[in-house]
């Protein structure tokens, strides 16, 4: 089936800077 | 951090729900791809939010859909190149 997915989706920004664990 | 429920999320405003399921999902991403965390995560954000919280619960589900944004942008990247 097609992706949904949108290439074209603008970057998301962590607000805090997400650290991964 | 507690994890994130269902009823945490209604009760925030829309614009804040997406935020909120992306700070949960950006680490998670940031493990697998950390250069590309920011942008896969923003296109997982396009997902209804009820599959979003189901991504989070379930690492090999989100696993998957990172796999397929990756394969996404990729191809994307191809078409732009050509």
């Amino acid at each position: 089936r097609k992706s949904t997915l949108n290439p074209n989706a603008n970057e998301f920004k962590p607000r805090f800077n997400a650290q991964p664990k | 951090p507690e994890p994130l429920t269902a009823s945490m999320l209604a009760a925030a405003p829309l614009m804040d729900q997406k935020q909120l399921l992306g700070e949960r999902l950006y680490p998670m991403i940031h493990a697998l791809h950390p250069n590309l965390a920011g942008k896969i995560t923003g296109m997982l954000l396009e997902i209804d939010n009820s599959e979003l919280l189901h991504m989070l619960e379930s690492p090999e589900s989100l696993h998957s859909k990172v796999d397929e944004a990756i394969a996404v942008l990729q191809a994307h990247q191809v078409k732009e190149c050509s």
